[in-house]
This record gives C-alpha cells, structure tokens and sequence, in this order.
C-alpha cells in the first residue's frame, strides 16, 4: 500500500509537499487547474512511467516547475514515494520501500531505492505485474476510463493478459 | 498458461455478470470469449444490457452507461487479482446523482481490501472519503495543499459545481 | 482565397486574445501560423496561459484549462461566422463551479445573436436556460420528455449530482 | 434557426417526441441513458451526418428502436427538422424549411424537402459551409470539446477551413 508521498519540483508543486495517505479512500479535491492531476502524474512517474503521452509532456524535462508569475523555475523534480511492504506484496526484501527519482534541467536522472542508487529498470520491475505498471489498470487517468470498453477487442485482450 | 488464462477469465467474467445485476436489478452483463477455440488469441467481448434494455451493440451505450460498465469491469478484474492501490482521476465526470452514489458506495466496499486515490469534483464521492485533500494556488502557479475535514465549511470551495 | 483564409484567422486570433483575457484575467492566449510564408499549408498552434502560470505547453494544461481553451476558441469562430445554432453535448463535464458559471454566462451573452442547444447534468448552466427540457425513462427503455419551468422542485430528480 | 424537431422510432424515442426549441438557449436535462445524445444524434442525422461511429452504431438500421422490456422493436426510425429561414440563412427559397428522413429494418431509406422526395446529398448541401456540415464545430459531441484544441495541427487547420 501506498503510505506517502513527496513533491518537489514537479509541474506545479515547486515547494516541497507531502501526502499521507489513508489506507481506505483518499479523495483529492479541488479547482481546475490546481494541480491534482499532477499529483496522479507524479505517481505514474514514480513507478516508472517513461510515456510522455501519458505524462502530457513533449519532453521529460517539462515536469520540472517552470516557473510562475511569483517564482523563478527550478532546476530540477524529485519525486519520493514509501510503500508499505509488510504482507510482501512487491518483491523486495523489505517492510518499506522508498523510491526516489529526480531528473535535472540538462536532462540527468537519478533513481534510488531505499536511498541506494539504481536503474530505472530497477524500479519498473518492482511493479511489472502487479496492475500499477506499464499496461496495468490500476491507475485511470482523465477522460480514460470509457477506453476499458470501448477499446477495441485486441486492446481489450491486453488488458485481461495483464490481470492474468 | 492458456489453461490460467482461461480460468482467470471466466472468474473475472462471472464477478463482472454478478457485479453488474446486483447494482443494477434487472439489467445483464457478459463478456465472451470470441474464438473459443484459439483462448490465446481470442478477442473479448463485452455484452452490457441496462435494466428494461434490449441488448444492442455497448457503441449506443450513454456516457454515463459506459463509465458504470467499464468501472465493474475493473473492479472485477480487482477482485481476481488486486492490486497495491489505485488511482481514479474523475472517473465520475460523466454520472449522474444515481450512479455516482452507486459507484462510491461500491467504491467504499472494496476499500475494506484495497487503497483508493481518487480524484473528484464530486461532493457525493467525496463524502466516503476516509482522508480529504484539498489542492489549492494559494501562489499563482504553485499547488498547495490542505487537509480538509467532512462537513467543513471551507470545503465548499473545493466542491465543483452542483450538477 | 489565400487573402481570405489570412483574414479570417486574424480576425479569430484577436477574438480568441480578447476573450480570454477578459474571461481569465492575467491570462494571455494566442494562435499563430507555423508557416507564415505558407498560409494555405501552415498549421496552426495554440498557446494558453491561465492567470499566474508561465508559459507552457497546452498538452499540461488541465482537463478543464483546455476546456475552457477550446469553448473561447470555439466561441471565437462563431463570432467571425456565426453558425444558424449550436448543440453542446456535456461541454460542462470537466469543469469547476468557477468555470461553469463563466462558461455559462459566456454563452448567455453569445445566445443573444446565436441559438444554443445544452445537454448538461449541471445545475449553474441549466440556470441560464430559457427553455428546459428533461429527459426520462418512465417506461423501461423509452424516452419521455417533459417541459421544466427552473424553480420547479421537480427539477432536483433531474440535476446531476453536487460536485 | 432550429424550430422544431420530431422523433418516431429513433434510438429510444420509440414513441413520436416533439421538441420546440427556444431562439435562446434550450437546455436538455435527465438521468444517465435517458436519451439526451440521442437528441443530438437525431439532430446530426437530419442534417445528413453517415458517419456510423459519430452516430454510436455499427450500422445504419441500429439507430432503428430495438424495442425494451415492454415494447416491440419498430421497424423504421423518422426523424423531421423544422427550421426557421426568413433570414434566408440557407439556400433554399423557403421561409420554413421542413426536413425529413426515414429509414426501415430492410435498409431503404426516404429523404424529404417540405414534403418533396430528394436525395441525401439534396439535404446535405443545405448544411454545406453552415458549420452544421461535415466537419463543422456547431455540434459538440459528448467528450468531444478537448479535442478541439488536442488535435494535431493539421487537424486544427481543417477546422478553420471550414470557419474560413
Ligand atoms: N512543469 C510545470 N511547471 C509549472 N506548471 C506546470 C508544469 N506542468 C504543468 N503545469 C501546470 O499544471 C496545471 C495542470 O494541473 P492539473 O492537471 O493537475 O490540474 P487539475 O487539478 O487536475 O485540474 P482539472 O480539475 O481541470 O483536471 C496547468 O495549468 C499546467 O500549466
Ligand atoms: N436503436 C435503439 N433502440 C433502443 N435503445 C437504443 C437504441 N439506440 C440506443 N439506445 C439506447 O439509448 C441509450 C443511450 O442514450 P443516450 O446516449 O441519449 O443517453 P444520455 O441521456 O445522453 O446519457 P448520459 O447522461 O449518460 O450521457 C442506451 O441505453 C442505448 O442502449
Ligand atoms: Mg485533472
Ligand atoms: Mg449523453
């Protein structure tokens, strides 16, 4: 389960946020514009999400707070993530696991798990088959979940082979 | 693993027909194996009748019908295999009163086993939240945000418009 | 026809500047040519800055920033050529209160000269109806329509949900 | 302007509907899958729209009410547009201009301009370089409005041809 999660630096979260998550339904509120969509990004980022279709950006470096009326750009995004991992749901020899990814304006990447360096691919495998990677369903982006049916049949097929 | 495939869909497909009828007496759903004979490289169908419908292609399906099938479809495949947490990013945008409710309520069911993020404008969703967030720009261009308690006054401001 | 197709894009890029800065005050929106030498081949790019933001791409505008984006551009070409009326079909889906009401006070004013045919589960835009319509299924599967007066408490079975 | 429109065995108007629109704004309202959309089907249909996917259908006889729990499928669909043309805002020289079609379970079809047989392509050159045409932006389907400014720059470019 997911238990927290911090922003920094990513789209508009340009000062540093963290999010403590219930471990029933969090509801995540507010006008448009104000950055909740963001918020599903940064999770899809954090488990490893290379698709800037999915992302909405043309480039990885455009995650990175650009700047606003009242603040300078930021040089970089980090993004951390803490899984519970007690009943061993991911495969990995820990109670916790902390992800962190950072990427820099000059296009430089940083991946760690539980503070140790590693490669992206590291961290995709953490969660292939369990619904939250590449494929799964677990996470439904705005304006997507009618594409569960009206996809056609192949797509369809995609989305029970991930589940089997 | 053709035989796991197979075992897995037709446990996803009788969740899905279950599911569906429960929530809504009097109406059918399905999903079939195209190519019963190649279960590799079969197709899906998706069969979805309303209640009082007669069964037609899911394309002339509403906005709204469309959204309650594809979430008991997910909820389905959930239930045969779980996963960590979820996230839903406005899926209740296209429902009216009646079946936002449903979808909240089945929503807070399956929160007893599985974590739930959801995004909303919604005040019917987010009055089975267990833990509330409001994101504001308290800064032009810098998200914020705040924790927000059911029944504070403050959260009127979160809640998008009345439909 | 090269003149012509230049001229009305003028007239819709200054439409589309004006209205969005008076809609969203300290928010500047434009549209250019990609290819000013090759006005009858260039595409056309849209840039959107809602108030306070930096200047970004449109694709990591929000579900309703682009929305908002769209109608006004929409909106725009309608006042250079005016269409003989309209439908929106659920336009309001991913908008806040905020947005809502400007959207809907927008079309009110557009509605003057413009007729405006408004399928919404939205109580702020079906406030600004001079004619309402509701839609409902007294017999299974079939289509009733019944004349609403605003005001008229039967109208709360047929607003959407309160977001 | 759009005065009046009548639905006969159109998707679930299995019973004749009669809608009189106001000049201003007429708004519809009603539950999920009440048949709102299939108002503005009805509406594009009329206007001579043949694209099977913006219709909702496979094929054309879908549109055609398939019956429900308590009634018998019909086996013809009508739908009648009334629209005011004082301002002689299209090309016809008629101050009221009555549109009909029909189509039946065995695929024939019938167009009607004020009460005179036409062809399809009759009808659709009314709407022609209105907006209302193929192509044009005055119908806004449901989930359509993002796409106005998401479509690739070509598409946009059709766009404005059409305003143009
Ligand atoms: N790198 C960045 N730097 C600064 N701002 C950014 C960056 N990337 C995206 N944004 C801004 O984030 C905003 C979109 O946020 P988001 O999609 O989270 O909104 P939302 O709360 O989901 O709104 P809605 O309710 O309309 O869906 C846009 O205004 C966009 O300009
Ligand atoms: N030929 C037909 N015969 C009978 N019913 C039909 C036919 N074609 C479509 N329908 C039904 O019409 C319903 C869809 O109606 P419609 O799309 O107008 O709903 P809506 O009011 O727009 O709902 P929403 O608010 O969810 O968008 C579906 O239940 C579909 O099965
Ligand atoms: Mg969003
Ligand atoms: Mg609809």
């Amino acid at each position: 389960m997911l238990k927290r999660l911090s922003l920094y630096g990513f789209k508009t979260f340009a000062k540093k946020r963290d999010i403590d998550f219930s471990d029933g339904i969090t509801c995540i509120v507010g006008p448009n514009g104000s950055g909740k969509s963001n918020i599903a990004d940064a999770i899809r980022w954090i488990l490893g999400e290379q698709g800037m279709k999915t992302l909405r950006s043309d480039k990885l470096t455009e995650i990175i707070f650009a700047g606003s009326e009242s603040n300078k750009p930021l040089n970089f995004a980090e993004v951390v993530i803490l899984l519970e991992n007690s009943s061993e749901r991911f495969p990995l020899n820990y109670t916790e696991i902390e992800i962190t990814r950072r990427i820099y304006r000059d296009n430089k990447s940083e991946f760690l798990i539980n503070r140790n360096p590693c490669r992206l691919k590291d961290i995709q495998e953490i969660f292939l088959d369990t619904g939250l990677g590449k494929g799964g369903i677990s996470m439904i982006g705005q304006g997507q979940i009618e594409k569960i049916i009206s996809s056609d049949e192949s797509e369809r097929r995609t989305l029970f082979e991930e589940a089997a | 693993s053709r035989k796991r495939f197979r075992d897995t869909f037709e446990m996803v497909a009788e969740e899905f027909s279950i599911m569906f009828r429960t929530l809504f007496p009097g109406g059918r759903a399905y999903l079939s194996l195209t190519d019963e004979e190649n279960v590799l490289k079969s197709g899906i169908e998706i069969i979805v009748h309303p209640p009082g419908k007669n069964l037609q292609s899911i394309s002339l399906l509403s906005g709204g019908e469309k959204t309650m099938a594809a979430v008991i479809l997910l909820l389905s495949i959930f239930k045969i295999k779980p996963a960590p947490f979820c996230v839903f990013d406005e899926v209740d945008a296209a429902l009216d009163d009646s079946n936002t409710a449903i979808l909240a309520d089945c929503v807070k069911e399956f929160s007893r086993y599985s974590q739930f993020i959801i995004i909303t404008h919604n005040k019917i969703t987010m009055e089975k939240a267990d833990v509330l967030y409001g994101i504001t720009m308290e800064e032009p261009g810098i998200s914020h945000i705040i924790s927000l308690k059911l029944g504070d006054p403050v959260l009127d401001e979160f809640v998008g418009s009345e439909k």
